[in-house]
């Protein structure tokens, strides 16, 4: 569960670069949930710089960080695309309603009260809802096109299949961190309703979801 | 101000 989550995590972002790339615009897609998601990246994987675990989790967290900002460069500086990116509907106020809360709640929920842990505890409860100014985009719009659906449905995925393997390490009796698993179940019901009508619409074979 | 916990996930 834990490889095919990040194998869905690494697509998810992959999607995205070739979405904008291939439709030459970024019509649709908020900014400002990339940006959110570099803070994450970037908070959570300060421990690249105190101890390796594997070479496969330094990659994978490098990789994030790069395809990210890789992102973030197309939509905000890149020529070709900056023109499309629809800054007045990517409005979503995230310093109030997204960054303040979720530093509050990791300088109280935390495993140690010490800098590398409030920044990792923070991360955690950014990522779960660092998808909602795409949400807002998203619901502004009412309708999503094919290639961003997959992205949303990849992403959302990813942190589903955490969840099983969080619960395949309780039933096997090994420790999981809570503030992980409460994140994650917060930020995979941020996604219960978009899998609902993504598994709707592509039963139908439509080529884009419709948002009620 | 560094944490004694090594974490393994992403």
């Amino acid at each position: 569960f834990r490889i095919a989550g990040d194998m869905l995590h690494v697509a998810s972002l992959l999607i995205l670069a070739f979405r904008i790339r291939n439709s030459k615009n970024c019509v649709g897609i908020s900014c400002k949930t990339q940006e959110l998601y570099m803070i994450v990246f970037a908070t959570r994987y300060l421990d690249l710089f105190l101890y390796f675990v594997s070479l496969y989790n330094t990659f994978m967290k490098v990789a994030y960080l790069i395809i990210t900002g890789y992102l973030i460069y197309l939509m905000r500086f890149a020529k070709l695309y900056r023109q499309t990116y629809d800054v007045k509907g990517d409005s979503f106020q995230y310093w109030k309603w997204l960054l303040g809360p979720c530093f509050v709640l990791s300088m109280i929920f935390n495993v140690e009260f010490t800098f590398v842990e409030i920044m990792w505890s923070f991360s955690i409860f950014l990522e779960a809802v660092a998808f909602v100014p795409q949400l807002e985009m998203m619901r502004k719009m009412g309708r999503v096109e094919n290639l961003t659906s997959h992205y949303v449905f990849t992403l959302g995925g990813y942190r589903l299949l955490y969840i099983f393997s969080w619960v395949a390490k309780i039933m096997d009796n090994e420790p999981i961190s809570w503030i992980s698993l409460s994140g994650g179940v917060v930020q995979t019901i941020l996604y219960a309703d978009f899998f609902y009508y993504y598994i709707l619409a592509k039963l139908k074979g439509d080529k884009s979801v419709a948002l009620p | 101000w560094i944490s004694s916990y090594i974490k393994d996930e992403l």
